[in-house]
């Protein structure tokens, strides 16, 4: 009996020991699969309590040793609540520390949850800025009737040059890839519309008559003397206005963008092969190089570049102030027959004006005032509104009513004119926009048949497509 | 006419149409390279052609007047409100440029049709001075036929004008080009 009680405390002993094998392979064993001691357990600083009461005989081993493995996933698990019987045992030691630890442990929990809450609305703050939308407006579109322009006017704006900054200079550009349809010599108009204050102008560079012409010497010789249809060119004094009142970037740097199309070159458009070989198919004398470039071919225009830069660093004073330039026009439309004269181009000035206004399917329309036709626009779609045009009705009975609506306002354009010398035309001008107008007109449309003999009296409409 | 049509960052619309009258205008070339204009045959006369119309007295000729014009850069917004489809839209090939106008605005506004499809469609104008009806190469036989019935004479050409468009609605803008030109482009900054 006492041999078997020294044998017993010498396993627990050898138990103990750190590097037999027992302890390597003996696994703690969970407290509840622990019969209750009938006396506490003495172990290292109570760990040992944890780690291995050891079975004494082999066979409760083997079984033990499976019966552990799964246990020892179990006690994985369990591991991960706090067991019971840690806290129990940490509260039987402790005493009064016991309640200082729960607080402690809710202070975690709290904390823990801050952390994950911030780190979400962190994670949360990136992702918009990545991902949602712009909080700053950043896309903008240009269109131009040449890729070459296009693409300038892009880069002008992501130069942060404004919108009227890009205007001007894919407007320059396209005087000199298209100088069939635009450059320096001729004049235009501009809308300018500002969304966010609701704002509008309107920049009327229109040409103007020399004041020596007369109609007698038009309708006498207008197809022999080419000078005589010459008006004084708008096209440098009016973008150079727009760019006073909303340009972001220098003036000299604007046109230093057109001017390197100019010196570097550009390739020609289909538009001006075709119409440089002339509606004839004979070339132009005034074609550079005095013949008709080729499509595709790269064009250089050295000499718009110089006039460019002059017009960049001087200003319009060059273009209008009685310069080698203006000397120059005068001088070429004179020889051609012409009369415009210096005063012509010292008197000229661009007009800014507010544009027409309509109101069409809860839209704003907004378009240039006489001597432009814009009336005549808002007055078709006024006459169209009333048609409750709806994709249920035909397509040609809809075509029907345009052709209809639009004889009728192509018949009241040919009334309009410059207002500044015609008081009538203000009055012309007034009665298309109004709606009233629009429905008695509407009522006189035939919905089967057209008109046999136009509804209103026609004048001569400029009528050569440009 | 050239078009420059653009919508900025900067929420501001710019539609330009800049021309020299006829292509290259009177033909007339400084040295320098400046190319003028013929601007003032947009003004009516007596006895100009054959069978022209009267002319017109409120757009006769006077020394410092601009002639009548066709050059219609159109800006469009909502009525009401910041939100909604804003549109640039301009037009070459003179009086049919107003009437290339009005079928694209009726197609965006009212048909509720994409700019894109809006532009492509095909367009009529009526002549006053030949009382003829045209229509461009995207009308259909059916649509020709139909109209001739309601008395309409129909004239069939190539390509009566181009429009070119930029379009924005809340942050989405898109520029568009006529696609009846070979060589215009729209661009849009992503």
């Amino acid at each position: 009996m006492a041999a078997e009680n020294e044998a017993s405390q010498e396993s627990a002993l050898g138990a103990y020991s750190p590097v037999d094998y027992m302890s390597i392979t003996s696994f703690p064993r969970l407290p509840e699969d622990e019969p209750t001691p009938a006396a506490p357990l003495r172990g290292r600083k109570g760990e040992e309590s944890l780690i291995n009461p050891v079975k004494t005989d082999s066979s409760s081993y083997l079984i033990g040793k499976t019966d552990l493995r799964t246990r020892s996933w179990k006690y994985k698990l369990e591991s991960s609540k706090p067991s019971p019987s840690f806290e129990t045992c940490r509260r039987q030691d402790s005493g009064v520390g016991a309640e200082c630890s729960c607080r402690q442990d809710g202070l975690t929990v709290i904390v823990t949850a801050c952390l994950t809450f911030a780190t979400g609305v962190t994670v949360a703050l990136i992702m918009q800025i990545y991902f949602g939308d712009p909080q700053i407006f950043h896309q903008g579109a240009v269109v131009t009737d040449a890729a070459r322009c296009t693409s300038l006017g892009i880069e002008v704006l992501s130069k942060q040059g404004s919108s009227v900054d890009a205007a001007v200079a894919a407007s320059l550009c396209l005087g000199i890839v298209a100088p069939h349809s635009s450059g320096l010599g001729g004049g235009g108009v501009m809308l300018v519309h500002d969304i966010r204050r609701n704002k509008s102008h309107l920049i009327d560079f229109r040409e103007s008559a020399p004041g020596a012409l007369r109609e007698e010497a038009l309708q006498r010789s207008w197809e022999t003397k080419p000078g005589l249809l010459v008006g004084v060119p708008g096209m440098v004094k009016g973008l150079h206005e727009a760019h006073q009142l909303y340009g972001r970037l220098p003036w000299s740097q604007v046109l230093a963008f057109a001017a390197a199309v100019a010196q570097d070159g550009f390739n020609v458009t289909h538009d001006l092969g075709q119409w440089g070989l002339g509606v004839e198919g004979k070339p132009k004398p005034f074609l550079p190089m005095g013949h008709p470039p080729l499509p595709g071919s790269l064009l250089r225009r050295p000499d718009l570049a110089a006039v460019l830069e002059v017009l960049g660093t001087y200003g319009p004073a060059a273009f209008y102030a009685g310069g080698n330039l203006t000397l120059e026009m005068v001088a070429e439309a004179q020889h051609a027959g012409g009369v415009i004269t210096e005063e012509d181009f010292s008197n000229y000035s661009a007009l800014l004006e507010k544009p027409v206004c309509g109101v069409y399917r809860g839209h704003l329309v907004l378009s240039p005032r006489p001597p432009h036709t814009g009336p005549a626009l808002i007055s078709a779609l006024n006459i169209l509104e009333g048609f409750n045009l709806t994709s249920l009705v035909s397509r040609e009975q809809a075509l029907h009513w345009v052709a209809e609506t639009l004889k009728i306002a192509l018949a009241l354009a040919s009334r309009l004119g410059d207002p500044i010398y015609d008081s009538t035309i203000t009055e012309s001008m007034d009665d298309m926009l109004s709606k009233v107008e629009a429905a008695y007109f509407r009522g006189q449309i035939n919905d089967s048949q057209t008109a046999p003999v136009p509804l209103l009296p026609i004048y001569e409409l400029n009528g050569a497509p440009t | 006419a050239a078009q420059v049509l653009i919508m900025g960052p900067d929420d501001f619309i710019v539609a330009m149409v800049s021309s020299l009258n006829r292509p290259f205008g009177s033909g007339l070339i400084t040295p320098s390279g400046i190319l003028l204009n013929s601007q003032m045959l947009d003004f009516s006369w007596p006895n100009r052609t054959a069978n022209h119309p009267a002319p017109s007295l409120e757009n006769s000729v006077q020394p410092g007047k601009r002639p009548l014009s066709f050059l219609l850069p159109t800006v469009v917004r909502p009525a009401e409100g910041l939100c909604g489809t804003y549109l640039a839209l301009g037009a070459n090939g003179a009086a049919r440029g107003l009437s290339g106008l009005t079928q694209v605005l009726l197609n965006v506004l009212t048909l509720n049709r994409n700019l894109s499809d809006s532009l492509a469609r095909g367009r009529l104008h009526p002549d006053l001075q030949t009382n003829l009806l045209q229509v461009d190469s995207e009308f259909t036989e059916e649509e020709i036929e139909f109209l001739e019935a309601r008395g309409h004479h129909v004239e069939k050409v190539d390509v009566l004008s181009w429009v070119h468009g930029s379009r924005r609605t809340n942050n989405f803008i898109i520029g568009v080009k006529d696609p009846r030109s070979p060589d215009a482009a729209g661009a849009t900054i992503l």
